[in-house]
């Protein structure tokens, strides 16, 4: 079982987008996939046609109130299910501040949970607060969805700085495993700078004893596309809304380069 | 003296784009200017090319360590000055937590201070927490920043409520000055659905006693133009950049449209 965190606290990169389409990806190859919102925003929840509410069991039960990881897990379809976000969530930094091992609180309740998903995706908020910590603590792996923008890519530094952090202090096992870039026009002089100076950077890590040493650049790149802009606001996934467009191929591609990876795991 | 907060818990939507280059088009037309930068990724100290760090005084050390406000304002050229931040301010949130009025520091720190601003802009963070809070509290107006996409429009109502809040509790004087598109391409038909809602919305609130009643689309769109996303890679911002092109004509028409509506205010 991999569980892997979707995570970047720039905003705006394509974190959502990645998880939902990355998610029905993996779930048309006949994984058994669960998504998990941890942004308040709720709108890897909202992407899925679930109108966010406290009457049904959300994330915030699960981590606040102590209710099991299970009761919080809906059904979507076949292969997909996932755990839904509320407005609450943005009071549970605050809520559990003074908590003993907030940082693990998912964690523990995942290890108490019997279930068969192949994939766990964790969708973060655009921080590096309590939330994506718990993310953090939970992943396996790290997928850090980024635009080819010069700001988006000066928060990489602090980015892998966390990710070495959670890795030493809570969480040994933690890697990762690569960077897709998202929203990409090969055309502009500005992606391919900035693609220069990611490879590059990823290149010194190799063999070093980090997190991100053995990371790569995921050679499949999501194109911009309105598409993916779209089809949250039908409630659907790229590859049930436009299923021949730029972004469903993408996000298939994106899918078998991380089935593959894991064979050489 | 105008205090204008840009805000927008949605992630990546121009709030740093349009603080900079409306802030220099401002200052172009002679207005005296000072940035605040309310975000720990410190993009807006950035894009002006300073590099955030301890050494310097800034946004943190005046809310945290109680330094006063003239101690942070960095005079960038002329007519625009910069109030830093820097990755420590990513902990003001926790360290702030037990301290009585919380939300009213950055106002306090303000009112303490002599000085000759037409205009004081306040980028945000990408959330709705205690840094954002401290932004509402102290700004006469709001401008939101948004991308004419389905996933953006969703929090739009949770963005007002919180505004609504602020002015109740802390802020009576605070209103929303107007909504402004950003990255806009007026050729998708997605752009077209949700400006029409966005106009439904602000019109359906006119007349009433809220603080969005006077609320306008800014006539003037930021459209999408890969040299606002090359500019901050040189810590310059577009006027100085490309001068001639459409993200200048742009942030141009956007400072006479705010500078003319307080005529009327
Ligand atoms: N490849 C793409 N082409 C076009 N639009 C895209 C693409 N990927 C994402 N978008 C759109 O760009 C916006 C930002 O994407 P998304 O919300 O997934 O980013 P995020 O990192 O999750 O944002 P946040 O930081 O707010 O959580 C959304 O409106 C989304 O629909
Ligand atoms: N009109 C535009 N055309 C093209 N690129 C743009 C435009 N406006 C902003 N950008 C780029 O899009 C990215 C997001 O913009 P920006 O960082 O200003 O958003 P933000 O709301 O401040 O993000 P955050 O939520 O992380 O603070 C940046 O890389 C920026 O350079
Ligand atoms: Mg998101
Ligand atoms: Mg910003």
């Amino acid at each position: 079982m991999r569980i892997i965190a979707l995570m970047n606290q720039k905003g705006g990169v394509g974190k959502t987008t990645t998880t939902v389409n990355l998610g029905a990806a993996l779930a048309e190859r006949g994984k058994k996939v669960c998504l998990i919102d941890l942004d308040p925003q709720a709108h890897l929840t909202i992407n899925y046609g679930i109108e966010p509410s406290r009457e049904i069991c959300s994330l915030y039960n699960v981590l606040v109130e102590g209710r099991s990881f299970l009761e919080a897990v809906h059904k979507v379809n076949q292969n997909v299910a996932l755990v839904p976000s509320s407005i609450d969530l943005a009071a549970a930094e605050i809520e559990l501040v003074g908590e003993l091992g907030r940082e693990m609180i998912l964690k523990k309740r995942l290890e108490q949970a019997q279930h068969d998903f192949d994939y766990i995706l964790l969708d973060c908020p655009p921080s590096l607060g309590l939330l994506t910590i718990n993310a953090l603590s939970l992943a396996s792996e790290v997928i850090i969805p980024m635009q080819a923008h010069f700001l988006a890519l000066q928060g990489v530094a602090k980015l892998l700085e966390t990710i070495q952090l959670v890795s030493r202090r809570m969480n040994p096992r933690l890697v990762v495993a690569g960077i897709v870039l998202t929203m990409f026009d090969a055309q502009t002089k500005l992606s391919n700078e900035v693609v220069a100076e990611l490879n590059s950077f990823i290149e010194s890590a190799q063999g070093k004893s980090l997190p991100w040493s053995g990371a790569r650049v995921f050679s499949s790149r999501i194109r911009r596309n309105i598409k993916l802009a779209e089809s949250p606001s039908f409630g659907q996934t790229i590859l049930d809304y436009e299923p021949a467009s730029n972004g469903a191929a993408d996000h298939r591609a994106l899918a078998m380069e991380v089935i593959e990876m894991s064979a050489g795991v």
